[in-house]
């Protein structure tokens, strides 16, 4: 199973995470 | 000086015989890469996947006697390492049958969600791609590209609208930028799944599709793979404007349950159209908070 988000946000949204990372439902995935 | 220049041809001739072929029997094999490829996922495509899935879901609801739990349930956690010491309930035997398991719920505490970023993540799983949505294309993985116009849907006054605009139009400030973020949840993953931010749900989009597998090795030979299958979108706004977040199912997980929206039912419908939907408005848009727990996957 899969989860996709897709959103707007400013161009200076920096992503907090990178690919194939193992992640956990809570940890930071990133903020303007 | 005419000795060196029929020399010269000499080898010309002799690069030409030797470049044709070549380049001809690399086009070939290439061709024969790719018509192999796509045979093979057209007959992929074919399988029986959701009854399949079906079949499964039903034989997981059946309780197990309490005997075979233990050993069953045991022999999951193993194959999918599981860790079964970060559930709500670690002893196996509460567990009536598979389904049930794999729906468990986690102890208190043990994710905490962060509050200095405004987005968190919605599951336990792998990111396989992030990053600015352009030209109205997703990547599912590195290369890989689906359409965002086909993911998410479109209206028929929508519809004649190119894909660059379909993602111009989402923005609720032009200055903004659009972005996406993946995740795949492996077999042995908490499969329930929270909100990444505070939002409002404002409407779903039920696509009942295929049920082909999300495994990362799936989606860099599928191209557009999210697009075929079984998904729910949501979509409303958040803090800078659009958002949404899909549950995408897969083979023998194609039945998704949102707690907030009870009249969805997902993995019903033998055959659908391709890229038919099933919308439903919220009248009164759904506050959603950062962490709160959200809907589930079930094996079916």
């Amino acid at each position: 199973s899969t989860i996709v988000l897709v959103f707007e946000a400013p161009l200076n949204f920096d992503f907090k995470i990178t690919n194939n990372q193992k992640v956990k439902y809570g940890e930071p995935m990133g903020t303007v | 000086v005419k000795t060196k220049t029929e020399a010269v041809r000499k080898s010309r001739r002799r690069y030409v015989w030797f470049i044709i072929p070549l380049g001809f029997g690399s086009g070939l094999y290439f061709y024969n890469k790719v018509a192999d490829v796509e045979r093979k996922v057209t007959l992929y495509r074919k399988m029986p996947l959701k009854a399949i899935s079906r079949l499964w879901g039903k034989v997981n609801q059946m309780d197990l006697p309490v005997f075979l739990r233990k050993p069953l349930i045991g022999l999951y956690i193993w194959m999918f390492g599981c860790k079964i010491d970060e559930a709500e309930i670690e002893d196996l035997q509460h567990y009536k049958n598979l389904g049930e398991f794999f729906r468990r719920e986690l102890k208190p505490n043990v994710r905490p969600i962060d509050l200095d970023h405004q987005v968190t993540s919605p599951a336990d799983g792998k990111v396989l791609h992030y990053g600015e949505v352009t030209s109205g294309y997703l990547e599912q993985v590195k290369g890989v590209t689906y359409s965002l116009k086909g993911f998410l849907g479109t209206t028929p006054e929508m519809a004649a609208v190119d894909d660059d605009n379909f993602q111009r139009n989402l923005l609720r400030n032009p200055e903004n930028a659009l972005y996406h973020c993946v995740i795949y949840l492996a077999p042995g993953d908490y499969h329930r799944f929270h909100s990444p931010t505070d939002w409002l749900i404002k409407h779903r989009r039920h696509f009942p599709g295929e049920l082909l597998s999300v495994n990362p090795g799936v989606a860099r030979w599928i191209e557009g793979l999210f697009n075929f299958n079984e998904r729910v979108v949501y979509t409303g706004e958040w803090e800078h404007g659009f958002f949404s977040m899909t549950a995408v199912g897969a083979t023998n997980v194609g039945s998704i349950k949102i707690y907030c929206d009870e009249a969805l039912s997902t993995n019903m419908v033998k055959k659908h159209p391709a890229g038919s939907f099933l919308d439903e408005e919220f009248k009164i848009a759904v506050p959603i908070m950062k962490g709160q727990m959200l809907g589930e996957f079930n094996l079916g």
